[in-house]
């Protein structure tokens, strides 16, 4: 795919759990 | 508030420890771009948490960083 992930950056909001973290698992 | 340590953080599970990062450098990346500090801050928190850690001891690294999260943001939404 060309990469442009619509979900790209996975924003971040104070007192919400941030979604990013699946990226990072180890 | 005291200053986030890294004992702090190392205490933390990983998921704890990035919500915690993340709620420290929210509001100084809002100071710099209040518009855009939610995708800023998701993006920074990508970072290694030692690095994370750093820019919150140094301004001058953070506003570095920031600066260039700005950059590669704009550029991707250039692209879609």
């Amino acid at each position: 795919s060309n990469g442009t992930n619509v979900n790209w950056p996975p924003e971040f909001c104070p007192g919400v759990p941030w979604k990013g973290l699946q990226n990072i698992d180890p | 508030q005291e200053p986030l340590t890294a004992s702090m953080l190392a205490a933390a599970p990983l998921k704890e420890q990035k919500q915690l990062l993340g709620e420290r450098l929210y509001p100084l990346i809002q100071m710099l771009h209040p518009v855009v500090a939610g995708k800023i801050t998701g993006m920074l928190l990508e970072i290694d948490n030692s690095e994370l850690l750093h820019m919150l001891e140094s301004p001058e690294s953070l506003h570095a960083k920031v600066e260039e999260a700005v950059a590669v943001l704009q550029a991707h939404q250039a692209k879609e």
